[in-house]
């Protein structure tokens, strides 16, 4: 859902994507 | 005539973009925001090619200096163009010539640094008043920018207390307990996000602040207790207590989602 989609990018602005 | 019109558009962006990012509390400039977020994405891409978090830890420190250098550099780089304008600017005080471009432009570092006037002096009364008025401007710049960059490193440091924070909370491994947890310690942990959405909201720059272990890192810690929060409303626990917590975060993520992702 959006809040999902939402902490996802969050965390991909904070370097925890990788 | 050309030098003192770039100098005085210069002058214009930078003082806006400086007195918006640092007095405002609403944000930062256009420029601060551009230079920021450039930055940090360089970061995050070096960060993708690492093998740990290693590199995020200077990104912070390499914004600051970037502002720092943009702030000071362009009124220093705006005073220089406008004495560049007239050629009788600034005068040799022993030999009563006028000076050379180089000297121009040491004489309005010295002056912003309010260090002197450095052997020159200004060349007739307009460039005297002039040279007041951008010695204050050196003065304000570099006091202001300050006391800006203490009020960051102090949002900083709240981030990562909160990062902490919920790190400890949920360090138990039933889910219930931890349900527990949140519950008892609920109006603090609101008060200290509501702080740090403040603070995201007034120091924008806070964002860019990485930490480099999960403990101390917000975004996993948020994404964690979030996760929490909306499974135990689902099952209609203690929701006089988790709603309020609910709601402060959505306000975060309102803020966060307009400016940062």
């Amino acid at each position: 859902d959006i809040r999902k989609a939402l902490f996802k990018d969050i965390l991909k602005s904070d370097g925890w994507d990788s | 005539e050309i030098y003192l019109y770039i100098a005085i558009c210069l002058l214009i962006i930078v003082a806006y973009d400086f007195f918006f990012t640092v007095i405002s509390i609403n944000g930062a400039g256009l420029i601060t925001s551009m230079i920021s977020k450039g930055i940090a994405r360089c970061f995050l891409w070096m960060n993708t090619k690492a093998v740990n978090r290693t590199i995020l830890r200077f990104s912070g420190v390499a914004i600051i200096l970037a502002l720092i250098c943009w702030w000071l550099g362009a009124l220093w780089i705006g005073f220089f163009l406008s004495l560049l304008s007239d050629h009788t600017a600034v005068m040799d005080a022993s030999s009563a010539t006028a000076a050379p471009t180089i000297d121009k432009f040491y004489f309005s570092g010295y002056m912003l640094s309010t260090l002197g006037n450095g052997d020159f002096v200004p060349g007739s009364s307009g460039w005297k008043v002039m040279t007041a008025i951008f010695s204050f401007s050196g003065f304000i710049f570099i006091t202001t920018g300050m006391t800006y960059l203490i009020s960051v490193s102090s949002a900083v440091l709240h981030k990562r207390s909160l990062a902490l924070f919920i790190a400890n909370l949920l360090y138990v491994k039933d889910e219930g307990d931890k349900v527990q947890a949140v519950i008892r310690n609920g109006d603090q942990l609101r008060n200290m996000i509501n702080k740090h959405n403040q603070n995201h909201l007034a120091y924008p720059i806070v964002h860019y602040f990485y930490s480099t272990d999960e403990t101390t890192s917000l975004a996993p810690n948020l994404a964690r207790i979030d996760q929490l929060l909306v499974d135990a409303l689902k099952n209609n626990v203690d929701s006089n207590t988790l709603h309020p917590l609910y709601h402060s975060m959505n306000s975060y993520l309102h803020t966060v989602n307009g400016t940062f992702v």
